[in-house]
């Protein structure tokens, strides 16, 4: 129990460390036990350091920053255990055009290496613009949704229609 | 084991059958504000056995049968399909030797649930082990909903510690 | 004590319904009390229904409804006590294009009629389209901050670059 | 009483000192994650006499102080002053004669907060009043955080009431 929740904790850190450097181009970033020196009791404090940045816990990121680093924890547990499919609800939403770019970047990498089908909700337009292919859900009926195939110039105008 | 698509009739907003196809790399869903992206995951998380309708948006489960909208009446009944793709064998017996896997679940009102893997009627846990033993499932860490990510930020480090137990 | 707060509740309550109107062009919402017949010991339950759907409470409305449904009930409260300065730090996170411009048509209304000075922090395209004026802040040294005036064919260069 | 500018010295990020003009209408403030936008928020409220230095992101309040970065060495002292633009004769006493009023807010590491308007030291409580009285304020519900949208949403029924309540 304690032992497995170690190790778990090593391995998530580790992953965690690596991925936030991708995410933010350098920084350093770690989880941390807190509170007790029993892995059970403990709380979990999350560091992290943007480039250029001092080390200091998560509450004190800028909210894009705070984003970003929350998705290298989330992809960091998810590479202890890949799913054969990952759904991800407007995780982007406090992200910039340049942070996309880098978050859009490891999805890539992700979904090659782990062979892992990715589905990307979102309204950021540069998101949009990296995937493979594009669904719109509209209303044409009041309170009736459709599902309709999208290419990306046709996205833009369908993002835009209530 | 890997996903091929999803299909859904009468599930919130998707009164009429739809098809969602699940391919490799990216996929991006877009929309205007309350057109039922969000629902599509439901649906998802539903198909693979979401027991809590409080987790779905709703207060009962009959919630996420289609409930009306200008002409058209409410459904009495909701069901979506999870099309797998086990070429590879790997799924958990008595199911590894089909080729394709069919893992539906349909709910009427006032008279529930029934799941079923390629017209064999099943139990719950069958349908939730199934996806657990393949590292996804309707409690899965890789099923983002939204507004998780402002979640896991604002969580103490009581409930992180959690969010790691649960994925170990 | 509790006079004045069932007086409080019955003015924002009233701003709130017409307020929700607006911004999602029809429909209907209400604040409810809950949990108990006195005033100050219940809660506050937020019921609506954007055009076409049914009243339910605000947890069941989708993402971008129950934010601008939470902008409803802000701004509700205050037209009780409207201030000479209001600051908006990315509370358009959530909003498509649509939602985006009528938030931008109630800001343009509450800045004529109660002359408040609005300050809108934004990374959404079409809310910068929609300032008087545009402050672009830049690190051009890091972790020093710079502010720069911005007309808005070049706040869409700066938005892009980190 | 209407607010002209914000100026800021040694504050956070804005380590140079820097002019924020604050004029009719609709001002958009934009720029890349991390940049500073938030701070300038923090300016704000801290200059209208903010008391909590978690509410502002820090531990104590000296974080406030830029803290170096790269080639800059740590500041010692931090300044932030409001403009505010009185020919309608509504400030408070002892301050309604003026045309215009500058209310500075400085502090020095291990030495402290100091209020001014107009040149004149004050108490905390005389520029929390002012603002108080001009329906304004480091706690006015017209400054909307980062992240308060969310937590409006999520808000239990309780704390939704103790809002409407606060604001009454
Ligand atoms: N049982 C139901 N029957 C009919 N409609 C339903 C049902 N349950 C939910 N809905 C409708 O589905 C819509 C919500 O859709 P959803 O949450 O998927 O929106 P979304 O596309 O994710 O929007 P956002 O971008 O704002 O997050 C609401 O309009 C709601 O009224
Ligand atoms: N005392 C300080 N000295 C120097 N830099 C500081 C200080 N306090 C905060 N910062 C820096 O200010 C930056 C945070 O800026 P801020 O929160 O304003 O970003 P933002 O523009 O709002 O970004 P986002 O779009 O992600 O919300 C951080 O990089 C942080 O390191
Ligand atoms: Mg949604
Ligand atoms: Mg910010």
């Amino acid at each position: 129990g304690r032992r497995r929740l170690l190790e778990a904790f090593g391995e998530v850190n580790e992953n965690f460390s690596s991925l936030f450097g991708r995410l933010f181009g350098g920084g350093e970033a770690a989880l941390e036990m807190v509170e007790s020196d029993d892995p059970l009791e403990a709380g979990l404090e999350i560091m992290a350091s943007p480039p250029g940045k001092r080390l200091r816990s998560l509450g004190l990121l800028s909210g894009g920053e705070q984003s970003l680093t929350a998705l290298a924890l989330l992809f960091a547990v998810f590479l202890t255990n890949p799913a054969p499919i990952c759904v991800l609800d407007e995780v982007d939403a406090a992200l910039d055009d340049i942070n996309v770019h880098r978050f859009c970047d490891l999805l890539e990498e992700l979904s090659g290496r782990a062979r892992t089908r990715f589905m990307v909700i979102t309204h950021h337009r540069h998101t949009m613009a990296r995937m493979d292919r594009l669904f719109g859900v509209t209303m044409p009926e009041r309170g009736v949704s459709r599902l309709v195939s999208v290419d990306l110039a046709r996205a833009e105008a369908l993002r835009e229609t209530a | 084991l890997s996903f091929a698509k999803m299909t859904l009739v009468g599930f919130k907003s998707f009164v009429d059958a739809t098809e969602l196809p699940i391919e490799g790399g990216l996929t991006g869903i877009v929309g205007p504000n309350g057109c039922g992206k969000s629902n599509l995951v439901e649906g998802l998380r539903w198909a693979m056995g979401e027991t809590s309708a409080k987790r779905m948006r709703g207060e009962g489960m009959d919630d996420i049968i289609f409930a009306g909208s200008g002409a058209r009446p409410r459904r009495e009944r909701a069901e979506v399909s999870l099309i797998l793709d086990n070429r590879e064998g790997d799924a958990p017996a008595p199911f590894n030797h089909y080729d394709q896997l069919v893992v539906s679940r349909s709910i009427e009102r006032e008279s529930g649930t029934r799941y079923r893997v390629n017209g064999t009627d099943v139990r719950a846990r069958d349908v939730q082990t199934l996806f657990a033993d393949a590292a996804t499932g309707a409690q899965s860490p890789s099923i983002v909903r939204q507004g998780r990510i402002a979640q896991m930020i604002s969580a103490k480090p009581i409930e992180r510690r959690r969010f790691l137990e649960e994925a170990a």
